[in-house]
């Protein structure tokens, strides 16, 4: 399994629908302080499910769609799809490539999609269950937190190596 | 519960070890549960000596020596279970230019399993990329992507 | 007691307003008392808005962004408050090029009052220092310090 | 006022005696990784009087005497002293330069002097006071504390705001 590609729309600086296609390696994100690389960032993790709206430096969950700016105005609607390739079956369905999406309106209200069928959050947290990606720690490390992993009381690393076991 | 807890953790004590020596070039790791009786509800403690120097309590490592140290501990995690792909946002921020180095060098190992999407200022950190993509905002306040380049012609395409 | 805070924050507020602005070449500052009725307890909040973007909570600034403002708040304290000495170590890790350019040309405006002892592994910040102290370990775990370059002549003394 | 010294001996990893002369103007500290230089800006803030321990990544005061290496062994003494021009009269006493020692044993027992004159902590904050050099915030931000600036709680900002006022 691996990341094929990632579309934001409306997310955060991400006005436009913009795509980014992945492939095998190291894939280095580049650019001016406030440009809107770890916006991509949050976006992983919103689209994978994450909830907990301090991860996402957000105060509430309407604060991901695109506020306006000088030159153009708010959005209604944050929207990401983030596309796996599943050719090696490590994800528990049939298709061969699967897109996940998650989408919230300025009423608040939200909805998750996998390849396109609407499904609940909790559908979202059991494709991951134990595959490595989703809310698990180890994998999207955001801005600044890296030293939360040495820092943390010796109770709270506890639940990292959980993850792991 | 308690076997698969216990195997996983000495599993990242040994990865954790070897993963230091290789960031460090030397020197030596100890993951120790504060209270082996109680497994399951135990705290964890890390204790590590960086090369040349005496043992260290965690608080008076360095801003460089911890973010080594916190990666080498990540990075045990995955090879003890792997993720398909990881994000990294500016971990290379506190490095000197040698450590970068070794992120970058060490990184690459787990490229078989694993794609990196990572996060930098660091020019060190952009060459040792497959692909890099720039992220501007053209317009104000509004993100774009505008260059691929990849790693067989490494002039960026069309940043224009 | 009361009038003399109401001064000194009155005074902060400006200099943070013109610091911002000459860090981030426009936007805007306000400093408000959370509870203006209890001048001597109240909380103080912070509200920032970065050229070209709309009203952002402090949350939503990029690691960049966080890092001048700060940056902005400091020296305007400093400007009310003038120190002999101001050690900042570090500061400029999160800044991308162009900010650690805007770093050092503000930080340049405030040498006449006061003396900077910056820790830095960016060249840029480097470059526009007046002398530079090079710390290493020739021993394992004992810090020397190896060299002085003066501005004037910008080759490194002694670095061998 | 301005600072001319910083001498230290047996703080951190400086276990040789080190002499570091400034002048006005931006001076720059580099090295490689846990070379040695956030130990500098910790002993400025220890010699001015600092105490908690947290401040100076240590759990106890002896923690800051050079513990060994492998070429050295521990020392039993830590020592740094800062010499201020004064020729301005900033500093209430008639010297026109003025040098703050700090000592501390591995007994635990500490010793401050204000030129070789043994004085107790008190005297070093009062020398301090109202100068904008000591224990106040903004004028030693050590490695990642500038971010804590904006991101403490309202409440706290205002004990900043207060030493400026
Ligand atoms: N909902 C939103 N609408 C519009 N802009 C937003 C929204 N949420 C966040 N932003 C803006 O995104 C910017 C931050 O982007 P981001 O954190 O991705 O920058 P960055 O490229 O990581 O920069 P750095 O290199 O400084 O870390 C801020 O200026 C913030 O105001
Ligand atoms: N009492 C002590 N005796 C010996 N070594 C000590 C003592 N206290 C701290 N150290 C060592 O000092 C080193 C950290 O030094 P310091 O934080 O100054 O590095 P630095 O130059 O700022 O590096 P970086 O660029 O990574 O921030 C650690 O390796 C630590 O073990
Ligand atoms: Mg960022
Ligand atoms: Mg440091």
């Amino acid at each position: 399994m691996y990341l094929k590609r990632l579309e934001l729309y409306g997310f955060k600086t991400f006005a436009e629908r913009t795509d980014l296609e992945f492939g095998p390696g190291i894939v280095a994100i580049v650019g001016p302080n406030g440009s809107g690389k770890s916006n991509i960032s949050d976006a992983i993790l919103w689209v994978l499910g994450e909830t907990a709206m301090k991860s996402l430096r957000s105060a509430k969950s309407t604060d991901v769609i695109f506020n306006g700016s000088d030159v153009r105005k708010a959005l209604g609607m944050a929207e990401v799809h983030i596309t796996l390739d599943n050719a090696d079956g490590a994800l528990p369905t049939d298709y061969t490539e699967v897109t996940v999406t998650r989408r919230v309106f300025r009423s608040g209200e939200s909805e998750y999609l996998i390849n396109r069928v609407p499904v609940r959050l909790r559908d979202v947290h059991d494709l991951f269950m134990d595959t490595g990606i989703g809310k698990q720690s180890y994998s999207i490390i955001s801005q600044g937190e890296v030293d939360a992993i040495l820092s943390t009381r010796s109770e709270d690393r506890r639940a990292l190596f959980e993850e792991v076991a | 519960c308690t076997e698969k807890f216990l195997t996983a953790f000495a599993a990242i004590a040994h990865e954790f070890q070897d993963l230091f020596l290789r960031l460090f070039g030397g020197g030596a790791t100890e993951l120790k549960l504060d209270d082996p009786t109680n497994v399951l509800e135990s705290g964890i403690e890390i204790n590590v000596t960086v090369p040349g120097k005496r043992n260290q309590n965690l608080l008076q490592l360095s801003g460089g020596e911890r973010a080594l140290t916190a990666l080498a501990l990540l990075l045990a995690m995955l090879r003890v279970k792997p993720s398909p792909f990881v994000v990294l946002d500016e971990i290379d921020a506190p490095l000197d230019e040698a450590n970068v180095g070794r992120y970058s060098e060490v990184l690459r190992d787990f490229t078989r399993d694993t794609q990196f999407l990572i996060i930098t200022h660091n020019k060190g950190t952009m060459e040792a990329a497959d692909v890099l993509y720039g992220v501007t905002m053209e317009k104000a306040g509004v993100s774009k992507i505008v260059s691929v380049r990849l790693a067989d012609h490494r002039e960026p395409v069309g940043t224009g």
